[in-house]
């Protein structure tokens, strides 16, 4: 899983 | 992914495009300010640290690409393409926009997620692509009357981040675990400095007539 969620964004 | 992301990214794409369009199909850069994109070139470079170490979709990759290439493709057009650098107005750009920078920086020490390398260049790229725009609004007011292309790359600019908020909005209550108020503070900042600027555009668009920000 990313290290923090929001880091799928752009 | 989901449709406001989705167009926010491409609003985002739009402006960048236009923007590209204007410097290269007229080789002048006037109008643009070389610090706005500095700015935006440190945004994403702080904010991409991870384009190789996490890799979260194909689409993900190349818009991270695009973004850091076109930024850096400007900065460097305007400081040393002969034709265009000519027509860059440093007088005009007077922005010292190296406090924005400093100031972002020490917001993002005190400030972010968790205090890891990655986390605090994130959170420093946030604050700082909030403030981004701000040399190049200055700009416009101050060189009063705006060529149609540059005007509708700071629009699209401008809205791409206001399709962001929806896109929080609705994450927020389709996702549990959602905290990401750095970004969604950040984002209202940054779309409420460009209120001014969309409604001078509206009042022009809706008269017809030539876009002129107030000195």
């Amino acid at each position: 899983p990313l290290e923090h969620p929001m880091h799928d964004e752009l | 992914m989901n449709i406001f992301r989705f167009a926010g990214d491409m609003t985002h794409l739009i402006s960048i495009l236009v923007l590209l369009l204007k410097v290269y199909a007229t080789k002048s850069c006037s109008g643009i300010s070389l610090k706005t994109q500095e700015l935006y070139g440190i945004v994403f470079l702080a904010r991409y640290l991870d384009l190789f170490t996490d890799f979260i979709s194909v689409y993900n990759t190349v818009m991270k690409l695009v973004f850091i290439g076109s930024s850096l493709a400007i900065v460097w057009c305007m400081r040393f393409h002969r034709v265009v650098k000519r027509s860059y107005d440093r007088d005009v750009d007077t922005f010292r926009h190296y406090f924005l920078v400093g100031g972002c920086f020490l917001l993002a020490l005190f400030v972010h997620e968790k205090f890891s390398f990655r986390e605090v260049f994130w959170a420093f790229s946030i604050y700082l692509e909030a403030v981004a725009i701000l040399p190049q609004l200055i700009l416009l007011q101050r060189s009063g009357n705006v060529d149609n292309l540059t005007g509708q790359y700071v629009l699209f600019l401008g809205a791409y981040r206001g399709f962001y908020i929806l896109n929080w909005i609705y994450r927020y209550f389709t996702e549990d675990q959602f905290s990401r108020w750095i970004s969604c503070v950040s984002g209202l900042v940054q779309t409420a400095l460009y209120a001014d600027f969309f409604y001078y555009y509206f009042i022009s668009w809706k008269n017809n007539a030539k876009l002129k920000l107030p000195a």
